[in-house]
């Protein structure tokens, strides 16, 4: 459709910016509430000591309580609310953009509305795309949402220390992630702990060896 | 808009039609993984129990995870794939009531797609509409999406036994809760270990006194 391929072409002006400016981009999907905040809290805290400069777009539907929790790790950032949408779009990151000194920035996360369903569909220009469930939404949200596990480059299950307490194996959700897109990856995390940062720090390329 | 109005004058249509063949609905929202199939299955047991019959219209995006846990339980059960999108609107639910025998149904329940925003602009016809979170989402579900629980009769705060484990204070949800609908109820349930079940369904009018 039009509004798809407007996106794109802002994604792609936004992509060709970041990269003129030297900034390594990635944009976090995911359910709603499954860590994609607290991951990428855990990101800042190891890449601040290596003394890399993080910026945050936080997108969220209403409030500000993502945008503040980047700001008391030290990051710039960017708090957009989407109101009545349930997914950022290129358009909001184009805008974003104007309220951050690129020259600053090292590396730049989006955290876009917690939805398995429409952010697939709207790329916003960043150079990965990362998708985050985690075991307490139950071993069924890949089998469920297909499309955006397809859309990314690689997918993140969190909360690794919860999967007990809701009967939920871990291998279910990786056999479900292998039938879907079977060359990619996907990592078990406990953020809370800190668990798991490590390898994904590796995959997003951040990790000097 | 036209979306709206036309949504809206589909569900009276169906509300009438349940109301003349004496069938109690309600209809679930709320998070993904939040618990609302769970919680249902906790109802459909008890109700069983009781000989009340029961039927459940299941909406997903893709696959029939939550039909055939409702078929398991012995209910009635229609599947809806919403496919890209994320919201039941009242013309699925017009189509799903076609695969049922409303003569042989007590209690019907529709659950929605897992998500906090589309969905409270879509009434389906029921009697009541009820949004599930839970605790492992986090402490600011409510306050992030003020909208949908305006719209709702009730909310459920579920996986109360798991608060503990994600740093969540309960009684920050239901501040905010009150802040934003005083005049409604917030109930706290653990599905898993069946604890809060039937508060709810006296909330529902579904417990004889
Ligand atoms: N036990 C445990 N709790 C976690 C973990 N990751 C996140 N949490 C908790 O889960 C809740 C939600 O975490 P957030 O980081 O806010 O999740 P989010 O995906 O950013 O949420 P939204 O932006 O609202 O969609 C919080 O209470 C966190 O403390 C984990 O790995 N283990
Ligand atoms: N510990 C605990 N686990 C729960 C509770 N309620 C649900 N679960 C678990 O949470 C996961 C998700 O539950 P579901 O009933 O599938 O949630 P849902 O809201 O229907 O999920 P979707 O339909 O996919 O949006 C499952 O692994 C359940 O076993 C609870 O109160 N306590
Ligand atoms: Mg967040
Ligand atoms: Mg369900
Ligand atoms: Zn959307
Ligand atoms: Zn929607």
């Amino acid at each position: 459709t039009d509004i798809l391929k407007a996106n794109l072409s802002i994604a792609h002006e936004i992509s060709e910016e970041l990269k003129a400016h030297g900034i390594k981009s990635y944009e976090f999907m995911g359910a709603v509430g499954s860590g994609k905040t607290l991951i990428i809290e855990r990101l800042i805290e190891r890449l601040k000591a290596k003394g890399v400069r993080c910026a945050v777009i936080a997108g969220d539907v209403s409030g500000n309580d993502d945008y503040l929790r980047f700001i008391a790790r030290g990051a710039q950032a960017v708090n957009v609310n989407t109101g009545k949408e349930c997914h950022l779009d290129a358009h909001y990151i184009q805008h974003a953009l104007e309220h951050l000194d690129l020259h600053s920035i090292d590396v730049l996360f989006i955290e876009n509305v917690g939805n398995l369903v429409c952010p697939s569909d709207f790329p916003l220009g960043a150079d990965m795309r990362i998708v985050v469930i985690s075991t307490t939404e139950g071993d069924d949200m890949v089998r469920k949402h297909p499309v955006i596990f397809a859309n990314a480059d690689l997918a993140v299950l969190n909360k690794k220390d919860l999967a007990g307490y809701v009967d939920v194996d871990p291998n279910v959700v990786i056999s479900d992630y292998k039938r879907i897109v079977p060359h990619k990856k996907i990592l078990l995390t406990d953020a809370k702990h800190g668990e798991g940062i490590d390898e994904l720090m590796k995959e997003m390329g951040l990790m000097r060896e």
